[in-house]
This record gives C-alpha cells, structure tokens and sequence, in this order.
C-alpha cells in the first residue's frame, strides 16, 4: 500500500459518500444515471467475488463490502426510494453496447481462462466505460449540479491516483497488471473533458454547463 | 503469486 494507492482508494470511497448523501439529501436523483450505477454494482459484484475466496486484508475485505454494499443503497434509493426523481427520459444510454463488447473482451484478453478470472477481468473493462451514461446524461442535459460535478470528480480522480500508483508499484516492486494498467488509463482518458470542465468552472463557483 | 498480487487492488 503506497499513498497513490490509498488516496485512490479514500477517493472512490468518497465519491460513493457524496452520491448517497446529495440522493438523501436533496431526496432526488435528478441528474444520476441509473444505468452508471447498475453498471458500477455488476462491476463490484463481478470483482469481489474473491471475498469468498481469497484473504487479502482486513483492510481489503472492508473495503469491498462498504462498496457492495454502498451501490445496493444506491440503487435501492433510485430504483425504489426515489423512483419519482429519476430522470429516465435523459438517461437513455443502450448499455448493452458496453456490456457485450466488455464480456467478448474478457473472453478473449485475459491473465487466466477461468470463471473468477475472466469475471475479474469483465469487471476491469466494464469500469473502465461504465460512466459513459452518466457522461452521456451530463451531455443531453447540458448541465450538472455542483455536487454531482463534485461525485465524478471524486470518482474520475480515484482511477487518475491508481495510475500513479501502479507507475510506483512498477519502480519500487517491478509490479505490473497490463489489463489494469491498460483499462484504466482508458477511463481517466474519459473523464478528461470533465476535469478540464471541473477545474475551469465549478472550482470557480460556477455551475458546471456545456456550451450550446 | 500473481494473480493474487494483481488483486490485492480494488
């Protein structure tokens, strides 16, 4: 554990935070992508299968049930709770198009042709794109709020921080995972346009809105 | 070994 890795991690954590709050407190989902956060929990679920199997750390365990069970909460407040506040005109991003393309690329780059590695690896590259809806939301209505911007802020800055940590790994441990490496720079890439966005206005005060 | 290196991440 080095710090990248851990501010990474402090990072998605927060991330997870801010959403479940501005949903509970606002008691709205306006402007979240349900089809995001369905990805993010097949995404979670897919990964931490290893929970059954595999003690890393007390560290490591806690941390994959906070987010297990922090994205059931989310959608449970979206898809029940909320369901009144969820913008389902705009989120009209066809998720199949990530899911398929992920599962057939799992199937065919992978470190190990077995049920929990190839569900490891679906897992790395359907985060790498499972903001896309969100993104695409964002786009449709031209806007986001504040905390929003704050949430993919956090989230888009826990993969950035990860790939600052693997750059340590690699010199210090001679450690290095390519399907990670390779999915992740991918999914910084995606958030770029929005940190350019994120840094030039909502740091400034101003709400976060697309040019006509 | 390594696959369990790779993770060890989250």
């Amino acid at each position: 554990m080095n710090i990248f890795r851990l501010a990474g991690d402090l990072s998605h954590l927060l991330a997870i935070i801010i959403l479940l709050l501005k949903i509970w407190k606002t008691r709205s989902c306006a402007g979240i992508s349900g089809k995001s956060q369905v990805l993010f929990a097949i995404v979670y679920l897919t990964r931490y299968l290893d929970l059954f199997t595999t003690y890393i750390s007390l560290y490591n365990s806690i941390m994959k049930i906070v987010f297990i069970a922090a994205s059931g909460a989310t959608l449970y407040l979206m898809y029940v709770k909320f369901k009144a506040t969820y913008d389902h005109n705009h989120d009209s991003f066809r998720i199949e198009f990530l899911l398929i393309p992920c599962v057939i690329l799992a199937l065919i780059i992978n470190h190990d042709f077995t049920v929990m590695e190839i569900l490891w690896t679906f897992s790395i590259y359907l985060e790498s794109v499972a903001i896309l809806p969100q993104l695409f939301l964002v786009s449709k209505t031209g806007e986001a709020e504040s905390i929003t911007s704050h949430y993919l802020f956090a989230l888009g800055s826990y993969r950035a921080l990860y790939l600052l940590n693997w750059i340590y790994r690699y010199m210090a441990e001679s450690h290095y995972d390519l399907i990670a490496i390779f999915a992740g720079v991918v999914q910084t890439i995606l958030y770029c346009d929005f940190f350019y966005l994120y840094i030039t206005k909502v740091l400034k005060g101003k709400k976060l809105q697309l040019p006509a | 070994s390594d696959l369990k290196d790779a993770h060890d991440e989250l």
